[in-house]
């Protein structure tokens, strides 16, 4: 019944031993713990209602529903990995769903990698599938994301800053996108939970505390916006993020810009063959 | 510079809002990956070329057999990486990792290998740590490498194993076409795969 934990110089990051799902991340250097929890839901597409014909598509997001699905209930087959290079939790739901948690132990961030889809459209029903992160930090409703891996833009749930907005779609009217770092921050405790992504997506925060990070989109009706196509994406997405939790520090902001250079710039390996010595071949 | 060009050209291509944003129909999509792929390959060449031609100017260059072919794997995130197939037969593979941002970097980095036995070795500081993982029958090769501003540096990975594998340890390694099961203890029988 304890917890699984992988550890190094700079963080320790708890999982539970019997799904493998994360429970807490505590920095060593502050020495503050926030619990988290992560978990994978689908919102179920709309392909059009008595309000409004319009269906979800390339353009548009815009779920059935206020609230998401589980995207899998299952517990999956969890496996751990301990070594001096790197520590790491594989959950494996099915060959369409495998997470990985991922600790090096130079690192000051945990390392997840995702693999998703394709998405099962057997039932006729088109999924959205996010990953939603939730914290004890008290958010105060604002989260932030980048533009172009740049400027952070402040975001509010349910407000735009030039105009009145008038709230018609309580989930997607708060999506925003994200380049490269999306966080929330907790002003009171200065602490800062930050996603570093590989690639451009959607996010919102929903809920204090929460970060909701788009993963992958099959719908099955066109959106009527001019593609004149379903967005019927039947590929599978092997995506790698970094989560940091930190305090609010000029430090740490000017820190996770190299950590999300690193992840869109990797690096290079190029090979070659030798039957010499390594000391000779150098 | 011509090979540079096409993807240059690639790229301007792809700045169309539908290319940036995936509103477009899918076989414009599939048009812009094979325009991306072609563009990345050509650019590759490229890096391959100018890096084998700095090695050659660095260190033996009296004659053309000592002059390295270097060659980039686009399958590293596949289970088998054709580029260190050849530590299977006891060759050694050198690896020569480029850093494209402009400062210095220590980071993992990890690489599909055919067997579960390697050291590796820095060119600056001898053998370093290392670890491989195996996961699904496939194994990852992980080492800490440092890498100076936009430039490159050379690690070589070296099969420590003699010629069998220990059954008690890996239970199922997938080499090539064949897959040996074993079980018991002992290696029980190959099969075709």
């Amino acid at each position: 019944n304890d917890p699984i934990i992988l550890e190094n110089d700079y963080i320790n990051v708890q999982f539970s031993s019997q799904d493998g799902s994360i429970l807490s991340i505590t920095n060593k250097t502050s020495g503050v713990t926030s619990s988290i929890t992560q978990e994978y839901i689908w919102y179920n597409p709309s392909v059009g209602n008595d309000d409004s014909a319009q269906c979800s598509g390339a353009y548009i997001f815009r779920p059935v529903e206020d609230f998401a699905y589980p995207y899998n209930n299952a517990t999956p087959s969890v496996s751990i990995i301990r070594g001096e290079i790197s520590s790491s939790i594989r959950r494996f739901w099915s060959n369409e769903m495998v997470q990985t948690f991922r600790l090096y132990s130079n690192a000051d961030h945990l390392e997840v990698e995702e693999i998703i889809g394709p998405i099962d459209i057997s039932d006729g029903i088109g999924k959205e599938i996010v990953s939603r992160y939730t914290t004890t930090l008290v958010t105060d409703q604002t989260w932030y994301s980048d533009s172009q891996g740049m400027e952070m833009q402040k975001r509010i749930t349910n407000y735009r800053p030039s105009w009145n907005l008038t709230v018609v779609q309580p989930t997607s009217g708060n999506y925003v996108p994200v380049n490269a770092i999306a966080y929330i921050q907790d002003p009171n405790q200065s602490l800062q939970f930050t996603i570093v992504t590989d690639r451009s997506r959607g996010c919102a925060s929903l809920r204090d505390g929460q970060l909701d990070m788009m993963m992958h989109r099959r719908t099955l009706k066109d959106d009527g916006r001019g593609v004149g196509q379903p967005m019927n994406e039947s590929t599978q997405i092997v995506t790698t993020s970094k989560l940091i939790f930190h305090d609010i520090s000029s430090y740490a902001q000017s820190h996770y810009r190299p950590a999300a250079l690193s992840l869109s710039h990797p690096l290079l390996p190029m090979f070659t063959t030798t039957q010499q010595s390594s000391n000779d071949w150098n | 510079v011509d090979d540079i060009v096409i993807m240059r050209e690639v790229m301007g291509i792809a700045q169309h809002h539908d290319a940036v944003s995936g509103t477009e129909q899918q076989h414009v999509a599939d048009d812009y990956a094979e325009r991306l792929s072609i563009g990345n390959c050509a650019s590759l060449e490229t890096i391959n070329t100018v890096v084998g031609t700095l090695l050659t100017a660095n260190g033996n260059s009296k004659s053309a057999a000592a002059t390295p072919t270097i060659s980039f794997c686009p399958l590293l995130n596949q289970s088998i990486c054709p580029a260190t197939d050849p530590l299977s037969s006891g060759t050694s593979v050198p690896v020569l990792i480029y850093n494209s941002l402009s400062w210095t970097r220590n980071e993992p980095v990890r690489i599909p290998i055919p067997i579960a036995n390697v050291t590796v070795t820095s060119s600056s500081n001898g053998s370093i740590t290392s670890q491989v993982n195996q996961i699904n029958g496939t194994f990852i090769l992980e080492f800490l490498a440092t890498i100076p501003p936009l430039g490159y540096s050379t690690y070589i990975i070296t099969s420590t194993a003699s010629d069998f594998v220990e059954p008690n340890s890996i239970p199922a390694i997938i080499i090539q076409d064949e897959i040996i099961v074993s079980g018991g203890g002992k290696i029980n029988e190959k099969v075709s795969y």
